[in-house]
């Protein structure tokens, strides 16, 4: 027996819109310990792992482990009809159910909506992914992210981030031209999630591509901080963290051959 | 020139 009621419904809304342009069909693995989903996109480039804690529902039932297999873009259609202030239950009987049943509460507790939603075996590649020291560690704003991933995104479809003591350079050439944004690390105190926070073991410089970059900001509205982790010839990490866990994003890098 | 690389490259199937 599965069951998970998140009091912040819209939430689980957010985290859908965050994922579903990046893969189309991927396991829910529910443990004692909560819900966690690991998968690639198709060519293998990019790849999303995400955590919600089961201290972040209330109640959390779950006797054993087991996968729902879901098709994201379905369960996002479902999420659609949930509001924004609306208690959201997750329920499945055992390993062999073949659905997933949601439950919608108004806040006042005087509309519920239920709906099932068709499961399906996936068979998905999992990842072990080495904890790493990485070289450089920012901590931004997210929304200046977005901006900077979109801004780019006019002059070409590659961007080099480039980090040094003080100084994160984002920097993209194309056809049309060229562009650089430059963010330093700033501290203030009355607005932390306004500053922008580097730590660096040595300097780095990474290229990735833009169209997957502009995906994962699809995280922006989850947090208002993203965390940025870099390493020389390494997937780029990029992580929003919320209450009740994480989104992380990692991109596998352009190298020159 | 740079090329894409696959995330296979760095992480291994577990």
């Amino acid at each position: 027996m599965f069951e998970a009621r998140l009091i912040q419904g819209g939430l689980l809304k957010k985290l859908l819109e965050s994922v579903k342009e990046l893969v189309t069909d991927a396991n829910f693995d529910c443990s004692e310990s909560g819900i966690a989903l690991q998968a690639m996109d198709n060519s293998h480039v990019a790849l999303v792992s995400l955590l919600l804690r089961s201290e972040g529902f209330d109640p959390y039932r779950c006797d054993r482990g087991f996968s729902l297999g879901v098709n994201l873009n379905s369960l996002n259609k479902i999420l659609k009809c949930a509001g924004n202030d609306d208690i959201i239950t997750l329920r499945a009987d055992d390993n062999s159910a073949d659905s997933l049943s949601l439950s919608f509460e108004n806040p006042n507790n005087d509309r519920i909506g239920e709906y099932e939603l068709k499961l399906m075996d996936i068979d998905q590649e999992h990842l072990s992914i080495p904890e790493t020291d990485y070289d450089a560690t920012i901590i931004m704003p997210s929304a200046e992210f977005q901006r900077i991933c979109r801004d780019l995104t006019v002059v070409s479809e590659s961007v080099t981030i480039d980090v040094s003591k003080d100084t994160i350079k984002f920097t993209a050439e194309g056809e049309l031209g060229s562009g650089n944004i430059k963010l330093k690390s700033t501290s203030s105190i009355d607005k932390p999630e306004e500053s922008v926070n580097i730590e660096l073991g040595q300097d780095v410089s990474l290229q990735f591509s833009l169209k997957y970059l502009m995906n994962f900001t699809k995280g922006t509205p989850l947090s208002e901080q993203v965390i940025l982790c870099l390493s020389e010839k390494m997937p780029l990490l990029v992580e929003y963290k919320m209450d009740i866990g994480y989104i992380r994003y990692y991109l596998a890098p352009k190298i020159g051959d | 020139v740079s090329s894409q690389k696959s995330l296979l490259s760095f992480f291994g199937k577990s």
